[in-house]
């Protein structure tokens, strides 16, 4: 089923 | 102080029986233009962000630029068993208050009041860059809840294939293969709508576990609208009693990453 990535590495520090 | 009176009180209680199985704590964001929130769950695969505008509410006032409220979920959950579906309520706090104090109402025969304490929570904030969707679909909020439920029965992670003419969620689990195909369908009467719109067809995977704790906020408006891009999170967004104008909870989900 894949990796579950991390919503972190898509959404960085403003 | 912070005071703002919302007559629809049962707007706040969908919100936060939408969030309250994602995150257990939270910051609520006041300032001039409102109330934000925006939290990650716990083990930052998801990413909650609330907006609610000041047109929301019956009466706004924050006096400063910005208030930070510190809500444990649980406790707000249980405060908002009190407030009736009819209930107004109105949300109160002292500049350096340490409570935040909720007050339900029916017309003047019933007025219950509960002081939260406020709790200091760190919190990260993620920029989210404003994204133009390859895919945006248009959903009714029951059927989306449908789609991710019944396929749940099936497996963990589910396959959002968006093409022109429609989009597929299919599911592959250990008993077997299963898939729904949604058409494109701008001509029924509202609440069976489905408007999917594609620059380009994307197909991503995404955990099943958390697109159904996402449907948790299915009562908070007919539809939902969820956007794809390849390789970068799902966006699952519902509109204030559907309208945008009024603010919108949102949902962001990293994707499975195929090996």
């Amino acid at each position: 089923g894949g990796t579950q990535a991390s919503i972190m590495s898509f959404f960085g520090k403003p | 102080m912070f005071e703002a009176v919302l007559s629809n009180g049962s707007t706040l209680k969908k919100i936060f029986e939408g969030i309250k199985d994602l995150c257990t704590d939270v910051n609520f964001d006041v300032s001039s233009e409102g109330i934000k929130l925006q939290a990650m769950d716990s083990s930052h695969v998801s990413l909650v962000s609330l907006e609610l505008h000041t047109d929301v509410f019956e009466q706004f006032r924050c006096d400063r630029d910005s208030m930070t409220l510190g809500l444990n979920m649980k406790s707000v959950t249980q405060i908002f068993k009190i407030c009736g579906n009819d209930d107004s309520v109105t949300m109160r706090a002292e500049d350096e208050g340490e409570t935040l104090e909720f007050t339900f109402e029916k017309g003047e025969d019933r007025v219950s009041t509960f002081e939260l304490k406020l709790m200091d929570i760190d919190s990260e904030h993620l920029g989210i860059p404003d994204t133009e969707y390859q895919c945006n679909v248009k959903l009714p909020c029951s059927e989306y809840q449908r789609i991710c439920r019944d396929m749940a029965g099936f497996g963990d992670n589910m396959t959002i294939d968006c093409q022109k003419g429609g989009v597929t969620f299919s599911v592959d689990g250990e008993v077997g293969k299963g898939k729904i195909f949604l058409k494109h369908q701008p001509n029924v009467e509202e609440k069976h709508k489905v408007i999917v719109t594609v620059k380009e067809g994307v197909e991503l995977d995404f955990a099943l576990r958390y697109l159904n704790n996402f449907a948790k906020a299915a009562p908070l408006s007919d539809h939902v609208q969820l956007g794809l891009n390849s390789d970068t999170p799902l966006s699952v967004r519902f509109d204030i009693e559907d309208k945008a104008t009024l603010g919108s909870l949102k949902f962001f989900l990293a994707p499975k990453i195929k090996e």
